[in-house]
Order: structure tokens, then sequence, then C-alpha cells
């Protein structure tokens, strides 16, 4: 009781013990060790602005994807396999924090293109409904062969589900050939589903804005009277 | 008001004292991914109405330890931090998610009596 009243202060109700940890990204450890490089030499000054990301934020946090958990039914999906789900737990963003920033990063391993020839479309949907098929194309882009990493802006999605969780059923990405937005035309990735789905990582990186820390920065919008 | 014949030696008397926070030692290493430990101090020793004017104290402090010399119930005026300054954790929270944040009143700087 002592050690969750302590932690408090982190915004932490208990002790954390995360099931899977994911790896630090190395733009969080630079920003981090550039903090400490300010503090330790007294340039202390208020953190409220992530220079690195170009927005005002005293929070910075990196979702973990929690699709494989909330999404079963892609286990079922049998090859050629196409799509991968993710979902990302906002619950922890409280209500006194304004959001700033929302990028999506997809880092596509290389193991899951290698049969494959012709170039890749990746598709970034919201899903809407229930049933698994999204409504919205998010993004289309095109993933030249030697591009490995996409950055989504889903700021105005993560806003829209942080107004109301309801709204987060969570994402689809789908690979397509390139120029072919006919989903049945399929693409037959080396192994099974799970071996394809693997090499997929995705992960959510939020700035927030605390006023209480930050009070000089706009604050929400007000609501006209 | 007499003084106490046995006033406080030096070394008793309200200063800082070098502390080593080392999150393995509190068993959060698992999840805090950094720093993995940082230094800081605590505030110990006595505050005597003799030498508050060499301590950055604070007018209460003062005041206070006079009542104590003429009530003992007063207590007198208590070691504690008067400059505290924050530093950045970056740590995992139950969701395996990663935060990074800067929390402030984490260091203790200087002590005083107040």
């Amino acid at each position: 009781l002592e050690e969750a009243s302590l932690l408090h202060f982190m915004g932490l109700n208990k002790v954390p013990s995360p099931r899977t940890t994911q790896p630090v990204p190395s733009i969080l450890m630079k920003i981090f060790q550039e903090r400490q490089k300010a503090a330790a030499t007294g340039h202390y000054q208020k953190l409220c602005y992530v220079k690195e990301f170009g927005v005002p934020g005293n929070l910075i946090r990196l979702f973990q994807d929690q699709g494989a958990l909330s999404h079963p039914m892609e286990v079922a999906q049998a090859p050629p396999c196409t799509q991968k789900f993710h979902f990302f737990n906002l619950s922890v963003i409280t209500q006194d924090e304004q959001l700033m920033m929302a990028k999506l990063d997809l880092r596509l391993g290389l193991n899951a293109y290698n049969a494959l020839q012709q170039d890749l479309e990746v598709m970034v949907s919201v899903v809407q409904g229930p049933a698994p098929q999204p409504d919205q194309k998010l993004v289309l882009h095109y993933l030249p062969w030697s591009q490995r990493v996409l950055h989504v802006d889903l700021l105005d999605v993560v806003k829209e589900w942080n107004s109301n969780p309801q709204s987060n059923l969570g994402l689809v990405l789908e690979l397509l050939p390139k120029g072919n937005n006919d989903s049945t035309m399929t693409i037959y990735p080396e192994g099974t589903c799970d071996n394809w789905r693997q090499f997929i990582q995705a992960s959510l990186m939020v700035v927030t804005l605390t006023h209480q820390e930050c009070p000089r920065f706009p604050h929400f919008p007000r609501k006209r009277r | 008001a007499t003084l106490s014949t046995m006033e406080s030696t030096s070394k008793h008397l309200c200063q800082r004292h070098q502390m080593v926070i080392n999150f393995e030692d509190l068993g959060w290493h698992k999840w805090i991914i950094a720093p993995k430990e940082f230094r800081t101090n605590y505030c110990k020793g006595d505050c005597p109405f003799s030498l508050m004017s060499f301590f950055n104290s604070s007018n209460y402090a003062f005041l206070q330890t006079l009542m104590n010399s003429r009530t003992p119930e007063v207590p007198k005026a208590a070691c504690v931090p008067t400059k505290l300054s924050s530093i950045s954790m970056l740590y995992y929270d139950s969701y395996g998610n990663i935060i990074l944040q800067h929390h402030e009143g984490m260091v203790v700087d200087e002590c005083g009596c107040g």
C-alpha cells in the first residue's frame, strides 16, 4: 500500500508489472539523455516542449500494440493473410492532458517480403464497425522495396478515441500489390500467417501536455458560449 | 533566553547528507528503464536558535524556535529541504507502454531550518 501511494506521484496506482516489454526506441533514449544532461548542468528548464518532435508536451508515451490480444479473429484467417489488426489501450491518458502528437510507427520486417517480387502498398484503416472489415481507409501508402518503416499521423483519430473511448476498435493494416486495390488479388508471403504477422511491428508514439505542469501553453480550445 | 549549555556540535547541525537512490535496491528495476539510480540528499540535524542566522532559514523557523525556548511543547524548527530539482524518468507502465516524463521535486539540493 505504501509503495502504491509512493508511486502516485508518477501517476501509477500500483507497481507496474508488464507481461511483455517492447524495446525502447533510440529517439526516447536520446530525449531522456539530453534532459538528464540539461538537469546535470543546471540548465533545467520547464520541459514543456519536445524539440525532437517539434510539438509542445511534457509527457511522452509509446503505446504497445495489443492487437494480438484483442483480435483473436485474425488467428482464424487462413493464408493468404494480408491483414493485421492493431489496438492501443489509451485509457491511461487522463482528462487534464491535451493531445499534441500521435504517430503510428510501423516496422515491416524483411522476412515477410523475401519471396514477394511485386512492390507493395500498405493500407492502414480504422476499424469502425463490429465486422472486421474497416469502413474508412486512413492512409494508402506505397511501400517502396527498400522502405521498412512507415510513420502515420493519427492525431485526429486518437483525439476521437480519447474523447469517445467506445470508438476505439483499433486499426487494420493490409498489404496489397502496388496499384491494385482489388483485395481479391492475393500475395503469399512466406510461411504461415503468424510468421508473416510477427514481422509487422506497430507502436503508437503519443505526446501530451498537462496544464498543471505547463500552464503557459495554449489551453484546450474553449467551448464557445 | 539562556542558550542550552549543551550547544549542538557542528556535526549534529541541520545539513544535507548525500544519498543515492538505486532502483534495484527498491526492487523497481524491472519497470524503471532509466535512470538506474540518481544522487540526491536527505536533510538531518538540529536547528538550535543560536545558529539560525547561518542557515537559510525561514522567518517562521526563527519564531518557532524562539517559542520553543519559552514553551518546550512547541517543537524547534525542523531540518527540511529548501531547494529541490527534478529528473526525467523512462519507465514501463502495467500495459507495457513506455513513458518518458519529467518529475518535479525528486532531488534535494539544499537543506535548512524550516
